[in-house]
């Protein structure tokens, strides 16, 4: 039996619209430690891996694992039927034909309640090991969003390059070019406006604009995004709940 | 030029 109940509806909502555009078909694997789904887009560059762990709801309970077979297209109909302060209990049982979605608005005793059909989705679970990263820099989001957004108007890669003490985003494209720099730095007051950099290699990758701006979509998850860049492994993009995290790891663009 | 790689290269199956 599987009980998972956040407090506000919206929570889980914003983490299904941090990937919903990139996968549509995802096991999410219920544990008695909380949920974890993992899925690849077609294309398969780009690998999306989601943890939420118990603290993020306001009661768990999930007496025997259960795997939720999910069409994201389906699930996010639903989730836009309940209001996002509600709360939002997942209910399943054992060996579950469906998912019911109950969104209860405590202050007009107001109850509704959704049955999502599951799926039989055969997808391989890839181990992902705790790769060495050359550069790890962790940046406000919103800004890591608004250079992606600007820069993919430019051209279908975009080049990052990490040198000592410089963040360095590149567009070159058919109408133009344009380049970011960022320098590392510490905001005292605010601490998530911070730029954190942390190299042991400089680093020099590109990367697909499309993947990136679905990537992006996870800032509403979290005031900052880890990224981690090696030259030889899938960048790492995260984005941290409470508890938990939603992870994208993108395979980068070779020069021929 | 460039030619977008796969994640296959990176992770193995399960």
């Amino acid at each position: 039996m599987l009980e998972a109940k956040f407090e506000e509806a919206s929570l889980f909502k914003r983490i299904i619209d941090g990937f919903k555009d990139c996968v549509q078909l995802v096991n999410f694997q219920c544990k008695e430690d909380g949920i974890i789904a993992q899925a690849v887009d077609d294309s398969r560059v780009l690998l999306v891996s989601l943890e939420i762990g118990i603290e993020a709801f306001q009661n768990y309970r999930c007496d025997h694992p259960v795997t939720l077979g999910i069409d994201l297209t389906s699930l996010s109909k639903i989730l836009r039927c309940g209001n996002n302060t509600d709360n939002l209990t997942l209910i399943a049982d054992d060996t579950p034909d469906s998912v019911l979605l109950l969104f209860e608005d405590t202050k007009k005793d107001r109850i509704a309640e959704y049955s999502l059909k599951l799926m039989d989705i055969d997808a391989e679970f890839l181990k992902i090991e705790d790769l060495a990263y050359d550069c790890t820099l962790k940046m406000p989001s919103p800004e890591f969003s608004k250079i992606v957004r600007d820069l993919s108007q430019l051209s279908d890669s975009i080049n990052i390059m990490i040198t000592k003490e410089t963040i360095k985003f590149v567009a070159d494209g058919d109408i133009g070019s344009g380049s970011v720099i960022l320098k590392p730095f510490v905001n005292m007051d605010k601490p998530q406006e911070s730029i954190n950099l942390n190299m042991d290699q400089p680093v020099d990758l590109t990367f697909g604009s499309k993947y990136l701006l679905d990537i992006v979509k996870g800032s509403a998850l979290s005031d900052n995004v880890g990224v981690r860049l090696s030259s030889e492994a899938p960048a790492l993009f995260q984005f941290d709940l409470k508890s938990g995290y939603l992870q994208f790891f993108l395979a980068p663009k070779f020069n021929d | 030029k460039t030619t977008q790689g796969t994640l296959e290269s990176f992770f193995q199956k399960r």
